[in-house]
């Protein structure tokens, strides 16, 4: 039998703490409710996806290595896309 | 690119900017030059233009500070959030706030060249939100780029000539004239254009700029003519307080302006004849009204004149010349007021006290001795 070697990426809970902090400062993440989390879309994974669209990464509305580099990367503090408005 | 809710923008193209404080990671110079260059960014490609102010309150108030630093939104420390500006507005509105924990450079790739990180916070400051398009300066994730060879990218382009229009000099990338370098009302060879008081207030005017000082403040504030009487000239020639408070007049070359408050006085402005003068004088250098004797003294070359505000005529035997009543001056009056009950002759980068009825000198002392530098 033959075994392939995932390399799985180490997303932490400390990575998913931070990316939710990032989240909350650059694309207005608040503690929803309200239909969509009636729907079990979380509100994180609502935003992830948003946050994925604006940076053009695949859309998957889960924090990847992909998605958390972008968020580890020096940047400026105003927020994103319409919640800057 | 994307603009701020209500595509927020100035209602007016020239900004002043103040620069509160600096990094230890540059000098002076390094900073006061990124920022010019970080605000040129915008301006090669609006009507916008940016003059510098070194004191009082400017559009956009630029500072560094670290963690908490006065606005609700803390810095992280070294990393991530570099920077952040506020939309257009009034108060901490145009604002641009950048991490001191971060190590700002000149152009060198060890740490974050301030001219980027000022050029993308400004846009903010002129009604920009984030763009999606990588290659933009309103991008949020900051890219290292030479500061010698950069050209605003074209997204950029589009989203502030949405707001403002293009430039309307043909072709911005010919160096334009620069706007005159903002005096610096503590540089001891200063000349001024004019000194007033205004309400107890003193006025210092020179250029486009004034100081105000009262006695209250250390520091005079200083702000565009403009700013506070819209329809006034700047360079002006003189100035002086009427004995109807807060009735100012200004004048250049052969016109004078009067104004109550910020608003020009209807039928102003006028020639300056209307005070009396003669046809023959082209411009004045000084002015100044004397409570005690109600006269109005007019400072031309080395003449003086007197006009009797109440009964609107010049008074008999003007003018004089200068050396008849004031001993000591070198020179032509530049400036001249009433504060406190004695008079004071600016003359070249002095300025002298004198009693005016005994025509007494009693001290000579340095133009900028009221503005506390």
């Amino acid at each position: 039998a033959v075994v392939y070697c995932m390399p799985v990426s180490e997303v932490t809970a400390q990575d998913e703490s931070f990316a939710e902090t990032y989240l909350k400062k650059f694309f207005n993440l608040t503690e929803e409710s309200g239909p969509s989390v009636r729907r079990g879309i979380s509100p994180v994974s609502k935003k992830l996806s948003e946050m994925q669209k604006f940076f053009g990464l695949q859309i998957t509305g889960t924090l990847d290595s992909d998605t958390l580099a972008v968020m580890k990367k020096p940047r400026c503090g105003v927020p994103d896309g319409t919640v800057a408005r | 690119f994307s603009t701020f809710e209500n595509n927020l923008k100035w209602q007016k193209n020239s900004l002043t900017y103040r620069i509160e404080n600096y990094t230890p990671d540059m000098s002076m110079s390094e900073v006061d030059d990124s920022i010019e260059k970080a605000l040129q960014v915008w301006a090669k490609v609006t009507p916008l233009r940016f003059t510098r102010l070194y004191s009082g309150t400017a559009d956009i108030m630029i500072s560094f500070g670290g963690r908490a630093h006065g606005d609700h939104y803390p810095f992280d420390g070294p990393g991530s959030t570099l920077a952040h500006a506020f939309s257009p507005g009034p108060g901490i509105g145009g604002d641009a706030h950048f991490d001191e924990d971060e190590t700002f450079t000149l152009r060198s790739r060890k740490g974050f060249v301030l001219f980027m990180v000022a050029a993308h916070e400004f846009g903010h400051s002129l009604g920009l939100s984030h763009s999606d398009d990588r290659s933009a300066l309103m991008y949020p994730v900051y890219t290292y780029k030479n500061p010698d060879t950069f050209v605003l990218p074209q997204d950029d382009v589009k989203g502030i000539q949405s707001l403002y229009g293009p430039n309307p000099v043909k072709n911005p990338f010919v160096a334009e004239p620069q706007p005159p370098p903002t005096p610096d009302a503590c540089d001891s060879t200063i000349v001024l254009d004019a000194v007033t008081t205004l309400q107890g207030e003193m006025l210092f005017f020179k250029d486009s700029f004034f100081w105000r000082s009262t006695p209250s403040s250390r520091t005079p504030q200083q702000s565009l003519i403009t700013n506070l009487w819209p329809k006034a000239p700047v360079s002006i020639d003189a100035a002086y307080e009427s004995q109807q408070p807060g009735k100012i007049f200004l004048f250049k070359r052969q016109h004078v302006w009067a104004f109550t408050g910020s608003d020009l006085v209807p039928g102003y402005p006028k020639s300056l004849t209307s005070v009396g003068l003669p046809r023959g004088v082209k411009n004045i250098d000084a002015a100044l009204y004397d409570v005690d004797s109600g006269k109005t003294l007019f400072f031309v070359g080395n003449s003086y004149f007197s006009y009797d505000d109440a009964r609107k005529t010049m008074d008999n035997g003007f003018p004089k010349r200068l050396d008849q009543t004031f001993s000591g001056l070198p020179g032509k009056v530049t400036a001249a007021f009433q504060y406190r009950g004695f008079t004071y002759l600016y003359s070249g980068p002095h300025m002298f006290e004198y009693n005016l009825k005994t025509g007494r000198l009693y001290r000579v002392l340095r133009n900028n001795y009221f503005l506390h530098c």
